[in-house]
């Protein structure tokens, strides 16, 4: 989903 | 985790140390653009707004506060510090920086991965950090003088996004439902702002001349 692999990069 | 991303993630730190470096050693912020400062300041404010919610791991916390704490602490040098503030060059530095971030917040309201507070401010910081660099890039063709140190500064800038480039492929390739093409279109304008620097860049390398920007 959208919200958390993008999340865990800086 | 992966070597691209973590090679990204320490240009990213050095370009920061590098001008922190400068600034902090030689007190001086001649050739530096407080305004894109600025507005990598607000990049990551508005992009680790989950800094204290979404814990990722202790790598993201402690760099998440270090490229907080350094960008902020820039800004801070040039313009509070007493001896720093005197060598910004106001007059050379006059990109009308908040103009840029009307349309990024704009394009983050329509063009965005889910509609919430959150994510818009989060891809509102992917846009405006792909042109954050252009006061800092007018900046260096008006005054034409680039010092080892910014140079340094500028090329270490846009090396970490074209790694993060590299990883963006990584991931794809080794991950299923990686696909974030917000970030990948955002992170290739991004690192072609630095395209004509690099060139440049490589030529006074190779040359090993002095590094100058044509007119």
């Amino acid at each position: 989903q959208s919200d958390g692999i993008s999340k865990d990069e800086l | 985790m992966n070597i691209f991303r973590l090679a990204g993630d320490m240009t990213h730190l050095a370009s920061v140390l590098v001008l922190l470096l400068k600034i902090h050693t030689i007190k001086s912020c001649a050739g530096i653009s407080l305004k894109t400062q600025e507005l990598f300041a607000i990049v990551f404010l508005t992009r680790y707004l989950d800094l204290f919610t979404n814990f990722i791991s202790i790598y993201n916390t402690i760099m998440k506060l270090i490229f907080l704490g350094s960008s902020f602490s820039i800004v801070w040098y040039i313009r509070r510090h007493r001896v720093v503030r005197r060598s910004y060059d106001k007059d050379q530095d006059t990109f009308r920086h908040f103009f840029l971030m009307w349309p990024c917040l704009i394009l983050a309201i329509f063009i965005n991965e889910k509609f919430t507070l959150k994510e818009v401010m989060w891809t509102f910081s992917i846009y405006l950090e792909a042109i954050a660099i252009l006061p800092q890039l007018v900046m260096l063709q008006r005054t034409r003088n680039i010092d080892n140190l910014t140079g340094q500064y500028i090329f270490l800038l846009g090396a970490y996004r074209a790694f993060y480039i590299l990883n963006w492929i990584y991931r794809y390739f080794t991950e299923e439902h990686y696909v974030h093409w917000i970030t990948w279109v955002a992170g290739v304008i991004q690192t072609l702002l630095y395209g004509d620097f690099f060139y440049y860049y490589f030529q006074s390398w190779k040359n090993n001349v002095k590094l100058e920007l044509p007119a």
